[in-house]
């Protein structure tokens, strides 16, 4: 036990950069992208403006470059800058609201990932309001690994017109490419699922691309979603207890669960025997378990619908016409639903079939499974992610699909969630929830049966025009 | 940024549970078996020992059980285990040897599941030599999730007559299961790459089955094997260069990289123009990639074969037609080779054919891809592991297979590595890291061609047997 020792998270992270998914050179750049674009979104849309990103990016030499990224958002106040690019663990997405970012992980990872292989510090401009007055600061950072900490090595006063966060970072062993693991693709995929974002970038060769929004609609502010009372644990509920400020269990559950109503409370008092009056720091475990029971043996209306964003039947349909050119599409926004925890979420699926549906490989067109959480495409570990293991499950002859491999299919999966159940803290698949996975199943049939209605017609017509 | 938080690892896991591969009922009791197998595995081998481990599961209820788990390695001294149960991130496998533990994750997680299951504490009994004095405790513990601590509720003093570790948990939403991904087949699959090790377990009927040892010879301790100078990266060596206690450049370099001696250090200086008899601490990062450079343009030795242990060729093969009974099976372990950052890492491939080999589903034998790291098995997240993602990628139809995933064929890889790449803390699946990929391609060839000519002779002796 001398060897025995405690690692801080950046330490763990240092050791360990492929959970970050900064594995192989194309897809490292393609998983910073993703962590600045996302923050970007995330910071835009609760500010309540559609977003503007520019990014730049330098070569500097082989699989050596220069990244800057630029966003339109509310910025980030001098005093939090360190926390937000230099700790790992640390952020502002941990409550129960739908958000991209969840983990507090993303942005110091860049600045890991930047370190570790270039030695260079980060430089960060952030300009922002305070007290309605509008300030600037621009920063050199470096991360202490040990301590999980920034150090901030210079910084000055500057005078910005508007606000927003620009980020400078150095990076080698990683590669820009145009596959489909690329950075150009990540960044055509988000903007299917953010169609009112609008994103400048400048490539390597000096080529500028200008993602335009295809829509001036702000999306609506995710709300935050209590958990549902129908799959919340008694774990949770005896976290609730420890921490919260309310003086008694009645306040603390119409407070902390969604569809708690006075009415209700009064059910599950006759119910159980707990008196509600007590103190929540002397709840039991027995208790918790008790009104865990009592609540699956009461009705709850379903969760809320207003605070889950999703992309929208019709905008995705409209995307996908735009990019695959498709002979039929079919598109579903499903119903919210909760998984372990009480916790919400929402399947969006869609087919397209034809036209430019399916990806290329050589002469044919091979199916191709485009996965979305939040909004954001995932790009990585398609193969253990349960949005994949849903579509794969289906039976797909039976919708006129003889073999899922080898068609002109694309098919497009998005899950909208407070908590999305990432495998990995690279956030590029998702956990095999039993809930989720029959949730994908059923969305995925949904839109197959039209798919199949197509199919037959177009036979039928194919049959028709023969005789 | 009122929002704006640190998580503490107990924390975010807590939240992330799926992340420690805790998703889903049956995989959540089968990873509970996994992490603490293997850390009686790990414990038994450091110490010399054959490990003994006794385990009983108990059903208390639906989803609701009581495991022990009891094993004869050196035991755990009192003061390390609220670290070792509690704590995330702490442990004694952080350093260059090949373990099977590397995160200091794995026994905190199956505490943590315990406690938001059932709310109940572990109990935990240890008996370690102290000074060549026997001494034993026994403690019943709670993880400040907050604090990411232990809380010790209750302790006591007991006379132990050998040294080991006993773990007693209670869970609650997991299931027992004798399908491919329950515990009872994670045992059968650990004896393959364990031959020495002898499992006894009870199952929730009052069942008994005594895993066998298969060899009485203890496998050699694996070394520390230090980062090779090709491949180690500029980071590494400023990483080295802040926390070593050495005085100058030379005697870093000799001391925390393999294959470096006073000649290559001396090779090295005629390379560079850096002085090396300057304090680490002066290292810059220009000076450090100046090394790195030189160390591409020198001649190494491949790194030291010792320190890696693999199961041996032999081995698998006695596994694999103990269980398989094929009617040809080949392996190969191959030469250690390197990964990003100088690791180095040996791939082991095996293919068995015919008999029972594959997977019988229905009537059909179906291809199984067997994964194993540092000798322990990985069931999950088959899909996005780099092992498998090696073996499909083979032109299979050369080796005399039509159809890759309709055979009857097992085919079984494993890598031992100092630091092995998993995707997520999970530990199932392994990162695409180039080299390994490459390598398990390799392998997998190898194995095959000799598959080739087995099925070839059998289709020659076929037509002959025809005229
Ligand atoms: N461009 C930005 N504008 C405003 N705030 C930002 C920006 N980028 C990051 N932040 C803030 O810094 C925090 C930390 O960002 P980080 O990417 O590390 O974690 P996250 O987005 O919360 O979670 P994840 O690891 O899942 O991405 C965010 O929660 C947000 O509060
Ligand atoms: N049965 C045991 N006997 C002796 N020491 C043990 C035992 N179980 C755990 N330990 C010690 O406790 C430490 C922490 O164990 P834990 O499983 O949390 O992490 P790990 O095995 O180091 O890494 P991983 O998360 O990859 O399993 C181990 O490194 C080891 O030093
Ligand atoms: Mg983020
Ligand atoms: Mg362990």
């Amino acid at each position: 036990f001398e060897e025995f020792q405690e690692l801080t998270a950046s330490e763990f992270f240092r050791k360990n950069r492929q959970m970050l998914g900064f594995s192989g050179k194309i897809r490292s750049l393609t998983m910073v992208f993703h962590e600045l674009i996302t923050n970007s979104l995330d910071a835009a849309e609760e500010a309540g403006i559609l977003p503007n990103i520019k990014i730049n990016l330098k070569r500097v030499g082989k699989d050596h470059y220069i990244l800057e990224h630029e966003d339109n958002g509310p910025g980030i106040p001098e005093d939090y800058i360190p926390k937000v690019f230099c700790t790992m663990f640390a952020g502002s997405k941990f409550r129960n609201i739908q958000s991209r970012g969840q983990q507090g992980l993303g942005c110091s990872g860049c600045v890991l990932l930047s370190q570790m292989t270039t030695g260079k510090p980060a430089t960060i401009t952030s300009a922002y309001k305070e007290d309605g007055e509008l300030k600037g600061v621009k920063m050199s950072l470096k991360m202490d690994v040990k301590k999980n900490k920034g150090l901030v090595l210079e910084k000055e006063e500057i005078n910005p017109d508007g606000t927003g966060v620009r980020v400078k970072l150095h990076f080698k062993e990683v590669s820009y490419s145009l596959s489909e693991q690329g950075a150009y693709e990540y960044i055509r995929r988000t903007m299917i699922g953010n169609p009112h974002a609008q994103i400048t970038f400048t490539d390597p060769t000096g080529k500028k691309y200008v993602f335009k929004r295809a829509s001036k609609v702000i999306p609506p502010l995710p709300k935050e979603i209590l958990p549902h009372p129908r799959g919340v644990t008694a774990d949770d509920l005896i976290f609730m207890a420890k921490h919260t400020d309310k003086r008694r269990f009645r306040s603390l559950l119409t407070s902390s669960l969604s569809r708690m109503s006075t009415k209700k409370v009064k059910e599950l008092e006759k119910l159980t025997n707990i008196d509600f009056n007590k103190r929540p720091r002397d709840m039991t475990w027995e208790e918790a378990e008790e009104i865990v029971e009592a609540f699956k043996r009461m009705d709850f209306m379903a969760p809320p619908t207003k605070g889950l964003i999703p992309i929208g039947k019709d905008q995705i349909e409209k995307g996908m016409k735009e990019i695959l050119n498709p002979e039929f599409i079919a598109a579903t926004t499903r119903r919210p639903l909760t998984y372990r925890g009480g916790v919400p979420f929402i399947i969006e699926a869609a087919v397209a079939y034809g036209g430019k549906a399916g990806r290329l490989v050589g002469e044919q067109r091979k199916t191709e499974i485009m996965r979305f959480a939040n909004r954001v495409p995932l790009t990585f570990d398609q193969g253990s992610c349960a949005l994949t293991e849903g579509v794969k499950t289906l039976d797909w002859k039976r919708y006129g699909i003889r073999d899922l491999e080898n068609a002109p299919l694309t098919i497009f999966i998005n899950i909208v969630s407070t908590n999305v159940p990432y495998l990995s803290t690279g956030k590029q698949s998702i956990a095999p929830e039993p809930e989720i996975l029959q949730e994908v199943r059923q969305a995925t049939m949904q839109v197959a049966r039209k798919l199949q209605k197509h199919i037959r017609a177009k036979k039928a017509a194919k049959e028709e025009a023969k005789r």
